[in-house]
């Protein structure tokens, strides 16, 4: 469950870096 | 391009370090390796004198990473006029520290029978990542959000014609692990790590766009002034 944040977590910083 | 094996890590081309022309016939020619995690210097000494030298030593000016010989530079036997040999020597990290400038500026003295010589070289600075530079991945989110925007610094890496596979493993083989990977809008983001010998830690955003050969370098770290030397890395290591 951990691993699943931590993989949402590098999606919303990449699309966050990529939309700022 | 280099000598560094297909999987090893990029090992330039050795230069002249020390005309004979400044050493009373003693050419240096010289450049840096790791291996195994071991460092080296690997040298090539040539005797372009009339007579015999012996008595060789090596001993370095404090630097900022603390390199330093970890054994006695060894010259088992007499280098004849026209002579030149090949010696390795392995190095530590352990040595004094004096921040230089340029910050990768190693100032060296080599002595003979004949007399002392100095120059100076510049390491490049991949010889200083070390194997177990692959973040945590909760760290590396926490440690991102936490270096302020002050110091990222940007880069552009031109004319990179590798995919985001191809470089992920040429990275990874100078000891720049990709933590994470992710597309967004056809573009792949690598979020990457490396530490340095002395345990500063690069993180890294390398964004490849489909269609651009110029690839994005973002480096955030706490020590801002490595930024320039980890491009410089980034950009021999792709290229090579």
């Amino acid at each position: 469950e951990m691993d699943d944040d931590l993989d949402e977590a590098f999606s919303r910083l990449a699309q966050a870096r990529t939309n700022p | 391009g280099g000598v560094g094996m297909p999987t090893g890590s990029y090992v330039a081309p050795k230069s002249v370090w020390l005309p004979a022309a400044k050493a009373k016939g003693l050419e240096i020619s010289g450049t840096f390796s790791r291996r195994m995690g071991h460092i080296y210097m690997e040298l090539s000494l040539m005797n372009k004198a009339m007579q015999v030298m012996t008595d060789f030593a090596i001993q370095f000016n404090r630097n900022s990473f603390g390199l330093a010989p970890a054994a006695p530079l060894q010259v088992n036997a007499p280098l004849t006029p026209n002579q030149t040999i090949e010696v390795s020597l392995p190095l530590n990290t352990v040595g004094p520290v004096m921040k230089m400038d340029p910050l990768s500026n190693l100032q060296v003295a080599i002595k003979n029978n004949i007399d002392v010589f100095y120059f100076s070289c510049l390491y490049p600075i991949n010889m200083l990542f070390v194997e177990d530079g692959k973040m945590d991945r909760q760290i590396f989110l926490a440690t991102w959000k936490d270096i302020p925007n002050e110091n990222e610094v940007q880069f552009q890496i031109k004319e990179c014609h590798l995919n985001a596979d191809a470089v992920t493993n040429k990275l990874q083989s100078n000891n720049i692990y990709t933590v994470a990977k992710r597309n967004v809008e056809g573009q792949d983001m690598l979020y990457q790590s490396l530490k340095l010998t002395n345990g500063i830690w690069v993180l890294a955003e390398l964004r490849i766009q489909p269609g651009n050969i110029n690839y994005t370098l973002s480096l955030k770290c706490r020590a801002p002034e490595v930024a320039q030397h980890v491009f410089g890395a980034y950009e021999t290591i792709l290229k090579n």
